[in-house]
């Protein structure tokens, strides 16, 4: 608010001279040369005295920019687009050139604290006014000025020079708080350009692959918990309106991508990943589920007589990058679970479990699902330390007759068959490569279907001959059931 | 049934849909050779 | 039996929409991953030519940009000096160049138009361009087919390779047509 008089003048003045120099013959792509004298223009205007008036320049500056290609795009005039584009590109390009510039030389050549800070400084500034002019023009909104000063200043900075090399890391951390900040659910006009920005080949390659330590990893997965998140409500329901689809399909490419190129990446996340994916997006979970190391050998599964029970594998734990004890709440929950793993006591904790789990009466919204999972995962894991504590090993006979297992056979029996969809369901997010956790939550299913004492249970589980499932009605309901199963059946014998 | 937060950000990302980013939206400024994308026929080889 | 959509009469409910309206099980029984325009059996990583989550194909070799020594870039001395742009004047080596680096592109067209005019034709079974060898009779010829030697241009050796083909004329494109408002 309340610019100094005649900033928006001078601001006016100093972008339109850069564009020119930016654009013209002599000075080339570098613009080192011209930089310097720019600069020294920038200071006899004052511009560079304080903090507060580079950050007015800034914003200024940015609204100055978006304005021209608002106006452009919207010149009914001039109806060739393939022409108008450029010509925004040009301002554009001009502005990102000055930004990175400026952040490569701000202070002395080995101190990376000031051009950080100058970098936090400008995408905090192009967000602000991306957010304010999401919010006051809304269907209006133009996604292009904002994603092209993102990704072509994300490509300067990303260039081959040590000066940007030193800083890279924090470059890539300020982009990705940036992203959170402009995430779909807070800027919904901006989401397709926000998927293409997060899936950009370069900002993949450098979050995913040459960063070392994959110290980028966990900012990463945080956008696509960002990007799941957001389209859950819209996938809830069955049939996908146009705009739906194009974001949802969009979303299975750069999966895709995640899944061949950096399977290690979904192993290590799945958890976060399929907490917010609703449980009706079954091909999603199961791209991310089918993720696998690449070190590891699978054991082909159709393998006659192949000893699942036998594999080394599942005698080690993957990966989880999440706290699980830390998302059961409330704390009181967290402490009777807790006390009746250790003593198997009281029993009205069974008996109150489901209301734990139970949020509302509404269809759909009914279960605490994140809690379901978290329940889940923390009990199965329990019970695999406490089988080992004891010497032995998970197996059908092993996972039997404990607190553990309990507390499974009671969510089995009590909940309704949406609760118990999203129980088996938190269950089949641990089927994943050959580990102990996949191991373990195999033998539970093939137990509660076992030890059910109902066909509905058993329903909800389906398994193959061993355990009588041709005798079962459910199994010839109708004939698309009986084929779909002996299809199954047939590929695995 | 969506919520209204769901539906006002519906409204919001339908009207992006009908402005979707170009291609060179995210690219470096061809001079000579500017992507000019158009529907080609089947026939004619995809990639 | 389980009478709401959480057992197999639900599961049976999506099978059987499968076959009526296939959009309401895009989520469960799932797109087509094998036609989102990614191979999944490249033994390269994909992320280096991902053309973004509304590509239907990879980057083709001139989307993809790479830092290059300032010096390299010439274009701002000589763009105003440099010929414009007009397919007559090249060799067919660059106009099949155009065609197979251009994919969905005005300037695929454009050079598939120009081959055309140079009496190439585009077999759109074979996906190959076949023009006549000079001086070179036919073995047969009817109405709807003939039979000779013909040069094809081979992608692979990058050169006109002669051979005796059977050519269905319902198998030849006719003249590509550009649309009036794009221009090259």
């Amino acid at each position: 608010y309340e610019d100094p008089p005649g900033l928006v003048e001078k601001t006016d003045f100093l972008l339109r001279e850069w564009i020119n120099i930016y654009n013209s013959q002599h000075q080339g792509r570098d613009s080192t040369k011209a930089f310097s004298i720019f600069v020294h223009q920038m200071n006899v205007h004052g511009i560079l005295k304080t903090d507060d008036l580079i950050t007015r320049f800034f914003r200024l500056s940015t609204q100055l920019c978006v304005e021209t290609v608002y106006r452009a795009l919207l010149d009914k005039s001039n109806a060739n687009m393939t022409l108008i584009r450029p010509k925004c590109y040009h301002t554009l390009d001009a502005f990102v050139r000055l930004v990175s510039l400026l952040v490569k030389h701000s202070g002395d050549a080995n101190n990376t604290t000031t051009k950080i800070h100058l970098l936090n400084k400008v995408l905090g500034i192009v967000a602000g006014c991306l957010l304010q002019d999401h919010d006051t023009r809304t269907v209006d909104f133009q996604q292009m000025p904002y994603q092209r000063i993102f990704t072509m200043l994300f490509l300067e900075l990303n260039a081959p020079e040590p000066i940007l090399e030193a800083i890279n890391l924090h470059v890539l951390t300020a982009y990705c708080h940036t992203f959170h900040i402009l995430r779909p659910s807070k800027a919904a006009g901006f989401c397709y350009a926000w998927l293409e920005l997060i899936s950009h080949r370069v900002f993949i390659g450098r979050m995913l692959a040459t960063t070392p330590q994959q110290k980028c990893w966990s900012l990463y997965a945080q956008l696509l918990v960002d990007l799941f998140r957001y389209l859950a409500p819209f996938l809830r329901n069955a049939e996908l309106a146009k705009p739906v689809t194009m974001l949802y399909k969009g979303t299975l490419r750069v999966l895709l991508v995640l899944l061949h190129d950096f399977p290690e990446f979904l192993c290590d996340y799945y958890y976060g990943f399929c907490d917010v994916i609703p449980p009706n997006c079954i091909q999603m979970r199961n791209l991310i589920l089918s993720a696998f190391p690449r070190t590891m050998r699978l054991p082909d599964p159709f393998i006659p007589n192949l000893k699942v029970d036998m594999l080394p594998e599942i005698s080690y734990a993957p990966r989880i990058n999440t706290n699980i004890s830390l998302t059961i709440s409330p704390a009181q929950f967290k402490k009777d679970l807790d006390s009746y793993l250790k003593a198997r006591a009281p029993v009205t904790f069974l008996s109150e479990l489901r209301s734990n789990l139970q949020i509302s009466n509404e269809p759909g919204v009914r279960y605490n699902i994140s809690l379901m999972n978290a329940l889940v995962l923390y009990v199965g894991t329990q019970a695999i330390a406490y089988i080992r504590n004891k010497g032995l090993t998970p197996s059908m006979s092993t996972i039997a007759h404990s607190a553990h297992m309990d507390i499974f056979q009671n969510l089995t029996v009590d909940l309704d068959t949406e609760g118990r969809y999203l129980f088996f369901n938190a269950m089949a997010n641990q089927l994943r490569y050959p580990n102990s956790h996949t191991h373990y939550f195999s033998c539970t299913f093939l137990y509660l279907f076992a030890e059910a004492n109902t066909e509905v249970i058993q329903e909800q589980i389906t398994r193959n001959p061993t355990y009588k499932f041709w005798q079962h009605q459910f199994v010839h309901c109708a004939p698309e059931i009986e084929k779909l199963f002996e299809s199954v059946a047939r590929s695995c014998f | 049934p969506l919520q209204k937060e769901h539906q006002q950000q519906f409204q919001l990302m339908e009207a992006a849909y009908y402005h979707m980013p170009h291609p060179s939206d995210t690219e470096r400024i061809r001079t000579y050779l500017p992507r000019n994308p158009c529907n080609t026929p089947s026939y004619y080889i995809q990639a | 039996m389980v009478s709401d959509q959480f057992g197999v009469v639900g599961l049976l409910a999506f099978i059987r929409a499968a076959e009526s309206d296939p959009n309401l099980v895009s989520l469960a029984l799932g797109q087509d991953l094998t036609a989102l325009g990614l191979n999944l059996n490249s033994p390269e990583n994909l992320y280096p030519s991902f053309g973004g989550p509304w590509a239907d194909h990879p980057c083709r070799p001139q989307d993809v940009d790479f830092h290059v020594p300032p010096e390299y870039l010439i274009n701002h001395a000589i763009r105003d000096k440099l010929a414009a742009m007009k397919l007559s004047r090249y060799k067919d080596d660059l106009l099949f160049f155009m065609f197979y680096t251009s994919v969905g592109d005005v300037l695929q067209i454009a050079a598939a138009a120009e081959l055309y005019g140079r009496e190439w034709r585009y077999h759109m079974e074979e996906k190959v361009w076949i023009t006549q060898v000079p001086g070179m009779a036919h073995i047969e010829k009817t109405q709807t087919y003939e039979r000779g030697t013909y040069y094809f241009f081979d992608v692979q050796s990058w050169r006109k390779v002669a051979k005796e083909f059977h050519l269905d004329y319902s198998k030849l494109e006719g003249r590509p047509v550009l649309n009036s408002t794009s221009t090259v």
